[in-house]
C-alpha cells in the first residue's frame, strides 16, 4: 500500500538547514497496522505529511496504492487525498465555523456523497467515540480530547484505504485512548484499511502489527526499550 | 496556596447547558505537587482556567496565595497572572510572530525585567529541555512536542509561585516527558513552587505528591485503576 524510497527532507531558512529525513525507506503491505515512534523532533510529522501528499520530499519517491504521489499537481493531490487517505493531524485542524457533525461530514461533501449518507455515517462514528452529545458543539466548545476524537471520525468517514494518524491519542485519558485504538483496529479488520499511526504511547504501539522507529532521519525496526 | 470552594461552571448556548463543574473543592498547600486526572471532557481544562484567573466561575470562591482571584478586574487579573502564575495551555498558544526565545522571554518583558536577564534565563530553560538549537525557530518551524516544551519554558521564566500545566507532556515521547517532569519537580524542590498538573500519563501522575481525579464535576482523591 505504501512504497517510499530514499526520502530526504530538509527545512531551509536562509543559511541554516535542518535535515530531518535522510534517506528514509518504508514498505507497508495493504491491511498492515504500523506504529511509528521516535523522539520529539525526530521527523514523524514530516514523514506523515510527505506520505499524505501534503508536502513534497527533496528527494526520493512515494507510491500510495501504486500512485506516485510526488508527481501529482495540487488539484489531483487534493482529490487523491480526499478519496484515498484519512489524515488525522497532530493539531486537529477542525474548521472553526462548523460544528463537530459538519466537520466529520466534510469529506463526504467533498466526495459528492448524498448528505443523508454522510450524516448517518458521521453520527455513527461520533457515537463510537462517545461524542453523540457533542455533535452540535463548535471546536471551541469542545475539550482537547474531544476535538481529537472528532478529527479521527472525520478521517474515517469515507472508510479510506489508508489511514495516516499523527498522535491521535495524545490528549486522551487511557480509557478513551484504548477506545480510539479499538476503532482504528476495527476499521482495519473490517475493511482491510492500511494504517500508519504515529504515537508516543508504548501500550498502544505494542498493539500494532509492526513497530518502527524514526532515528537519525531513517526508519528502522523498533529496537526495544532504549538503554542509556 | 490554592483554596477553592464550591466551584460551579456551566457553558450555556441558547437552551442547552453543559454543567461541567458542580461544586468542586480544592485545597493545595504551598510547595505541593498535585496531579489531576480524569476522562476527556470531564472539566480539567475548565478547572485550570478558573484557577488561573482566565475565566470566572458561576459560583464558588478561589484564593491563590490569599488573593481572591474571581474579584479582580481584567487589568489586575493580568498582572496577577503574569507575576504569580505560570500557565501551560493544552494547546500551547505560542505567539506566531515571535521565535522560541522571544516567546520564552515574553513574561519577563511584561514584568519589566532587563532583557539581558530574561534572555539568559530563557536560554538556560530552553537548554534544559533540549531546545538550545531551536531558539530562533518560529512556532510553525517547530514540532508539536517542541512547541509544548517552549510553552513550559515560558511558564517557568519568572519562577512563579504557582505552576498550572494542562497536559504538558501530551505530545512528548516517554523520555522527553520524563525530562519535562524532572524540570517541574526541580522547580518545586529548588523554589518551593506549588504545581497543579493535568496529565493523562499515569507514570507521571504517580510521581506527584498527590493525585486527584475529576469525576462528576467534583474533585476527589484518585480511586486507583478503575475496575469495570
Ligand atoms: N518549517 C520548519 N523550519 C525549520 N525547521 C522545522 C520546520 N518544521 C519542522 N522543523 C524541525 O524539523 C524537526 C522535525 O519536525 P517534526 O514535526 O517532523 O517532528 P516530530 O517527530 O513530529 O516531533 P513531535 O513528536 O514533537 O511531534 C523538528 O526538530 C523541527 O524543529
Ligand atoms: N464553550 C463551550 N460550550 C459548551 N461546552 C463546552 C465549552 N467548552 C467546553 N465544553 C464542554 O465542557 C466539557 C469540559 O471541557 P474541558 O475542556 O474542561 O475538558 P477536559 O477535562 O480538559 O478534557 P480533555 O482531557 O479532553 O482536554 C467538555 O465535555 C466540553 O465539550
Ligand atoms: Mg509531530
Ligand atoms: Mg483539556
Amino acid at each position: 500500500a505504501i512504497e517510499a524510497t530514499g526520502l530526504h527532507k530538509s527545512y531551509r531558512d536562509g543559511e541554516r538547514s535542518v535535515d530531518v529525513l535522510r534517506g528514509a525507506d518504508l514498505s507497508v503491505e495493504p491491511g498492515e497496522f504500523v506504529a511509528v515512534v521516535g523522539p520529539s523532533g525526530s521527523g514523524k510529522s514530516t514523514l506523515l505529511h510527505l506520505l499524505g501528499a501534503l508536502d513534497v520530499p527533496d528527494a526520493g519517491s512515494i507510491e500510495i496504492g501504486g500512485t506516485a504521489v510526488a508527481g501529482l499537481d495540487p488539484v489531483e493531490a487534493a482529490r487523491f487525498r480526499n478519496r484515498t487517505i484519512g489524515f488525522v493531524f497532530q493539531f486537529q485542524e477542525l474548521l472553526a465555523d462548523f460544528d463537530a457533525l459538519e466537520n466529520v461530514m466534510m469529506p463526504g461533501k467533498i466526495a459528492g456523497w448524498r448528505s443523508g449518507r454522510a450524516r448517518d455515517r458521521a453520527l455513527e462514528l461520533l457515537a463510537e467515540v462517545g461524542l453523540e452529545d457533542r455533535s452540535d458543539h463548535f471546536p471551541n466548545q469542545l475539550s482537547g480530547g474531544e476535538r481529537q476524537r472528532v478529527a479521527l471520525c472525520r478521517a474515517l468517514l469515507l472508510e479510506p484505504p489508508l489511514l495516516l494518524a499523527d498522535e491521535p491519542t495524545g490528549n486522551l485519558d487511557p480509557e478513551s485512548a484504548v477506545r480510539v485504538f479499538d476503532l482504528m483496529i476495527a476499521l482495519q479488520e473490517g475493511h482491510g484499511t492500511t494504517a500508519l499511526v504515529v504515537t508516543h504511547n508504548p501500550a498502544l504501539a505494542n498493539r500494532c502489527g509492526r513497530l518502527l522507529q524514526l532515528d537519525g532521519g531513517r526508519l528502522e525496526a523498533f529496537a526495544g526499550a532504549s538503554g542509556s
